[in-house]
């Protein structure tokens, strides 16, 4: 999980593409 | 044939899945088409151009390494709306992105070349070839131009596009995958999908062979990005260790 930290956090985030 | 493996989906699902992928796609393409048209189809002069090839190899491939980012975090995005993505074990979702985001960013990048001029859409402006002579991967960019072009050629509806780039995410031959069985559900049902719109939009036949055989130029493209990408560390390990995007490092193994 350490190794693909942010990918985790941008799956788990409810993000729209507005925010990135 | 009665070989074929393929879920039963009815044309009412089809309908519903290229729905919600299309939309996903539009959602999340970072640029519209409206958007492209308004764009100025203005290339880079000579003086920009030179401006690009005399700046530190280190400083280019950190250029592009931020714009490769920033497009894939909108294909995590794409990936996250499509039906199935997000009920697949997190360890399949990480094992997708990483070997097929970049994909879907060489197959998206049709939608922001302009096969005339051949330049893409780069850093402001149309930028050719010669504008990325500095990262020292002629061959590697001259094969990523061809690709663009030759994706262009098929001149793909959002809606194929859409779901092109979803099957190529689905693919379930990728190493390290767990529950391979679901993944191969979801991309099958996508390949229904596609087809179901390749015969709707009256499409001739070959265009769906002519979009498997790119399904392999994808993985040479990306494999080769690999290598690039290890020579660059081999000179640089400290400008990748602290100037690459961290989502970039992790991607690639950087």
């Amino acid at each position: 999980k350490e190794k693909h930290k942010i990918l985790h956090q941008l799956l788990q985030n409810s993000t729209s593409p507005v925010d990135l | 044939s009665n070989r074929d493996p393929s879920p039963t989906v009815s044309l009412a699902e089809l309908d519903h899945l290229v729905q919600i992928i299309s939309k996903s796609h539009l959602e999340t393409c970072q640029y519209l088409r409206e958007e492209l048209q308004q764009m100025s189809r203005q290339n880079f002069q000579q003086d920009e151009v030179e401006s690009y090839q005399s700046k530190p190899r280190e400083a280019m491939w950190q250029l592009c390494a931020v714009k490769i980012t920033e497009a894939i975090q909108y294909v995590v995005e794409f990936a996250k709306r499509i039906d199935g993505f997000m009920d697949l074990c997190q360890n399949d979702q990480i094992v997708l992105l990483k070997a097929g985001s970049l994909e879907v960013v060489f197959v998206r990048m049709c939608r922001v070349f302009d096969s005339q001029s051949n330049s893409v859409y780069f850093d402001g402006k149309f930028a050719g070839p010669d504008v990325f002579k500095g990262l020292g991967c002629d061959d590697l960019i001259s094969s990523v131009f061809d690709f663009a072009k030759s994706m262009c050629s098929l001149h793909l509806t959002e809606d194929e596009l859409a779901l092109f780039s979803a099957f190529v995410l689905l693919s379930a031959d990728r190493s390290w995958l767990q529950e391979k069985l679901q993944v191969e559900k979801l991309q099958q049902k996508t390949q229904l999908a596609l087809q179901h719109v390749l015969q709707k939009n009256q499409r001739e036949h070959g265009v769906l062979s002519k979009l498997r055989c790119k399904v392999s130029a994808l993985r040479s493209l990306c494999s080769r990005h690999t290598e690039k990408l290890s020579a660059f560390r081999a000179v640089y390990p400290d400008i990748v260790q602290t100037h690459f995007p961290p989502l970039y490092k992790e991607l690639f193994g950087a």
